[in-house]
């Protein structure tokens, strides 16, 4: 039996809104420990890995390992239905062909219930070693978004360059181009407005813009973004839960 | 010209 609820249904929308527009049919595995998802999108170039661990839920019991199949577009109507100050919680028994969806307005004494059918998707899960990375950036998730959908406008490509003390993006596109050029600061006052540097090695990256827009759909669920980039291996792009995370790992492009 | 890469070559199945 799972019986897993967040206090508000805000954050089980701002988790699904993250990532419903990459990737579509997601098995979610729930086990006692809390719940984790992962799903590639169809091009195979991004990664999608959630983990929310118990301490996000108000309540949460799973007595037994669950896996629930997911389509996210009706997931998405479903959870559109609810208030974002409802209590949802989510019912599934130990063989589930379909999972409740429990929306609880505790002003209103207001109860809508939603059975949600699963669906059986073969979908491999990948295995993610823990991986060395050349610098690791951590920045305001609404600045990392801005200059995301900024530079995304120019060109189909996004380029970051970083060097001991600066962070560079650049589009260069057929209108023309544009750069963004940061650099590492505390902001004593507002911590979370603070852009750290990690670097052990200069890092010269390219990435799809279009991966990069889905990416900062996760935005609305942190303050912050953590950047992890390697020339060996994926980029990492990370938002924090309360406990768990949102992770894409997303391809780079390279010269030909 | 610049070419996208998959995961393909960095993740294997688990």
């Amino acid at each position: 039996m799972l019986e897993a609820k967040f206090e508000e249904a805000s954050l089980f929308k701002r988790i699904i809104d993250g990532f419903k527009d990459c990737v579509q049919l997601v098995n979610f595995q729930c086990k006692e420990d809390g719940i984790i998802a992962q799903a590639v999108d169809d091009s195979r170039v991004l990664l999608v890995s959630l983990e929310i661990g118990i301490e996000a839920f108000q309540n949460y019991r799973c007595d037994h390992p669950v896996t629930l199949g997911i389509d996210l577009t009706s997931l998405s109507k479903i959870l559109r239905c609810g208030n974002n100050t409802d209590n949802l919680t989510l019912i599934a028994d130990d063989t589930p062909d379909s999972v409740l969806l429990l929306f609880e307005d505790t002003k209103k004494d207001r109860i809508a219930e939603y059975s949600l059918k699963l669906m059986d998707i073969d979908a491999e899960f990948l295995k993610i070693e823990d991986l060395a990375y050349d610098c690791t950036l951590k920045m305001p998730s609404p600045e990392f978004s801005k200059i995301v959908r900024d530079l995304s406008q120019l060109s189909d490509s996004i380029n970051i360059m970083i060097t001991k003390e600066t962070i560079k993006f650049v589009a260069d596109g057929d209108i023309g181009s544009g750069s963004v050029i940061l650099k590492p600061f505390v902001n004593m006052d507002k911590p979370q407005e603070s852009i750290n540097l990690n670097m052990d090695q200069p890092v010269d990256l390219t990435f799809g813009s279009k991966y990069l827009l889905d990416i900062v759909k996760g935005s609305a669920l942190s303050d912050n973004v953590g950047v992890r980039l390697s020339s060996e291996a994926p980029a990492l792009f990370q938002f924090d839960l309360k406990s768990g995370y949102l992770q894409f790992f997303l391809a780079p492009k390279f010269n030909d | 010209v610049l070419k996208q890469k998959t995961l393909n070559s960095f993740f294997t199945a688990a």
